[in-house]
C-alpha cells in the first residue's frame, strides 16, 4: 500500500515528484534545506493547480488530496530538473 | 490545459502491449486499451492500430516497483501509472499492484487511467482543470465518460480537428469556391475592411469573439462579423470607454479591459465592482498603456504587450510577476513588436494582431506557424469576411477557404 501524505518529509516528497519543488528534495540528505518561501511557494503551487483554497500551507485539505490515487506524471512538466521548452 | 511541448509527426499510431496485468484477461484488456486510445481519435484524425510484434510508437507494460525507468511504482494507490510525451518514445506504463477493473467501481477503472495516460503519450501535460480527463488525480469509477472541452481543445491544438467525419447525404461537396447561395458575409458598415486594424480582440466566458475599435465593437463569426454589427461599445458594454488598449477573459469567467493606466472587470456585460481601477493597483509590475493581453494556451497565465516587451502575470504567485520580466517579444519567434492585440482562439490557436495583419502562432513549435499563404495574413480578409482586399501576402482568391475550416487540416507536413 502507497502511504498517506501525512507529515512534512512526505508533502517535500511528494512536491518534488510531481516538479514544484527541485529533484534534489527527494534525497533524504537535502531535504528540509530549501527555504521557506520556497517551501510556501510550493505548497501555494501546488494548491492553486488543485483548485484548493491557497493558504500556503501543508493544512489537511492539502495532504488529502496528495495522498489520493493519481498518475505518477509531473504536474509542472520541466521544473525542478532541467529547463522547460521556452 | 497544458501541452508539454512535443507531438507525433504522423497521425497513424501503433501500440502493443508487451506485458499483460496479472489480473485480467488479455481479451478484456485489448478491448479496454482500445477503447482508450478511441478517446483521443473521436475529434481528431488519429488513429491506432494494435500490433503484436515488431516496433510500435506506444508500447504498454503492467508492471511493479522498480521497472527499469527509475520512476517506480509504489504499490496499491499513490501512483496508478504513468507515460511519456512524444519526445521521449510515448510508452505508457501501469501499477500492476493496483487492482485493474472494468466496469467496476471496486478497483482502479482501467479505461479511465489509460485514456489519461495516452493524453501524456500523445503530448498533452496535467490540465488544472478538475473536470478534464488530464487532471492528475482520479476521480473514481465513472460509468458514463465524456472527453472534457477542456481536453478536446488541448488534443485539437497539437492534431487538428477531425476532417473524415461521415457527412450527411445532402452535405455539400469541399470546393475551393463557396457556394453560391452561401456568399460571405460582409459588414454592412464596412469601415473595417477599410481599415482593418484594431484595438483589441477577445473572447467571452461563452466563447464568443469580439473586436473593439475605437467606439464600435463587432461580434465576429467563424469566417467574418454577424449581421447587425458594429455597434457601441458604451450599449454593449455599460460603463466601458471607447479606445481600449487590450482584453482578456480569465479562467474566473470575468472579463478585464484596460486602456491608458486603469483597468475594469465585467462579468458578462456587467461591470463587476467599482471600475476603473489604476493597473498598479490590480496587477502589480505590469505597465500602462499596454498594446494587447491574453491568456496563453500553452499555460494558462495571463500575457501582457508592451513595444518590444512582454510580461507573465500569474494572480496566484506573490509576486505576480517575475523579476525576469520583461522580457523581448521576439522570445516568441516570428511576432512583431508593437502589437495591437492578441488572442488565444477557440480553434486553440494563439493570434497576434499588428496593423492590418495577423500571425498564427503554433503554441507546440513556440512560433509563427508556416502555411500558404503565410503569415502574417489581412485581417480584413481571414477574420472580418471582407472582399477584395489589398493582400501584400499574396495568393488570397476571393472564395477561398476562410481560415477556420483550413484548422481542420492537417497544418504542415513536416512539424
Amino acid at each position: 500500500q502507497a502511504a498517506p501524505v501525512s507529515t512534512t518529509t512526505q508533502a517535500e516528497i511528494y512536491l518534488s515528484q510531481f516538479g514544484y519543488l527541485p529533484a534534489s528534495a527527494r534525497n533524504p540528505a537535502s531535504s528540509g534545506l530549501h527555504d521557506q518561501q520556497t517551501w510556501v511557494s510550493a505548497i501555494e503551487e501546488f494548491q492553486n493547480f488543485a483548485g484548493l483554497n491557497i493558504t500556503g500551507e501543508l493544512d489537511a485539505e492539502t495532504m488529502k488530496l496528495m495522498s489520493l490515487p493519481r498518475c505518477g506524471v509531473r504536474d509542472r512538466v520541466g521544473a525542478g530538473e532541467g529547463r522547460s521548452k521556452r | 490545459y497544458a501541452l508539454q511541448g512535443s507531438r507525433w509527426r504522423v497521425k497513424n499510431l501503433t501500440y502493443k502491449i508487451s506485458k499483460y496485468p496479472k489480473r485480467l484477461k488479455r481479451v478484456d484488456v485489448d478491448a479496454e486499451i482500445g477503447r482508450a486510445f478511441a478517446v483521443w481519435s473521436e475529434d481528431t484524425d488519429l488513429t491506432f492500430t494494435r500490433k503484436t510484434s515488431g516496433p510500435v510508437h506506444i508500447e504498454i507494460k503492467f508492471v511493479e516497483s522498480e521497472h527499469g525507468d527509475g520512476d517506480a511504482f509504489d504499490g496499491q494507490g499513490g501512483t496508478l501509472a504513468h507515460a511519456f510525451f512524444p519526445v521521449f518514445g510515448g510508452d505508457a506504463h501501469f501499477d500492476d499492484a493496483e487492482l485493474w477493473t472494468i466496469g467496476s467501481p471496486r478497483g482502479t477503472n482501467l479505461f479511465q487511467v489509460a485514456a489519461h495516460e495516452f493524453g501524456h503519450s500523445l503530448g498533452l501535460s496535467h490540465s488544472d482543470q478538475s473536470s478534464a480527463l488530464m487532471a492528475p488525480f482520479y476521480r473514481g469509477f465513472e460509468p458514463v465518460f465524456k472527453l472534457d472541452e477542456d481536453d478536446k481543445a488541448a488534443i485539437q491544438s497539437l492534431y487538428g480537428r477531425k476532417t473524415n467525419q461521415l457527412r450527411p447525404t445532402n452535405f455539400y461537396p469541399p470546393t475551393t469556391q463557396r457556394p453560391s447561395f452561401s456568399p460571405p458575409k460582409v459588414p454592412l458598415d464596412d469601415s473595417i475592411c477599410k481599415d482593418s486594424k484594431v484595438d483589441t480582440l477577445f473572447n467571452s466566458a461563452q466563447g464568443e469573439t469580439y473586436a473593439f475599435k475605437g467606439d464600435k465593437y463587432y461580434k465576429l463569426t467563424t469566417d467574418s462579423v454577424e449581421e447587425g454589427y458594429p455597434q457601441l461599445i458604451s450599449k454593449g458594454w455599460p460603463g466601458l470607454p471607447s479606445n481600449i488598449d487590450a482584453a482578456f477573459t480569465y479562467k474566473n469567467g470575468k472579463t478585464y479591459f484596460f486602456k491608458g493606466t486603469q483597468y475594469w472587470r465585467y462579468q458578462g456585460r456587467q461591470m463587476d465592482g467599482v471600475y476603473p481601477k489604476e493597473i498598479s493597483e490590480g496587477f502589480t509590475g505590469i505597465p500602462d498603456h499596454l498594446d494587447a493581453a491574453m491568456v496563453w494556451g500553452g499555460n494558462g497565465k495571463i500575457y501582457f504587450f508592451k513595444g518590444s516587451k512582454f510580461w507573465r502575470f500569474d494572480p496566484a504567485k506573490r509576486p505576480p510577476v517575475k523579476a525576469s520580466y520583461p522580457k523581448p517579444i521576439s522570445n516568441w519567434e516570428g511576432v512583431p513588436n508593437n502589437l495591437d492585440a492578441a488572442l488565444k482562439y477557440t480553434n486553440g490557436y494563439t493570434y497576434f494582431f499588428k496593423g492590418d495583419k495577423y500571425y498564427r502562432f503554433h503554441d507546440a513549435r513556440f512560433s509563427v506557424d508556416t502555411a500558404t499563404p503565410p503569415f502574417p495574413r489581412p485581417t480584413a480578409h481571414w477574420w472580418f469576411g471582407c472582399k477584395n482586399t489589398p493582400s501584400s501576402t499574396g495568393n488570397i482568391v476571393e472564395g477561398s477557404d476562410s481560415e477556420f475550416e483550413q484548422h481542420s487540416q492537417i497544418p504542415h507536413a513536416d512539424d
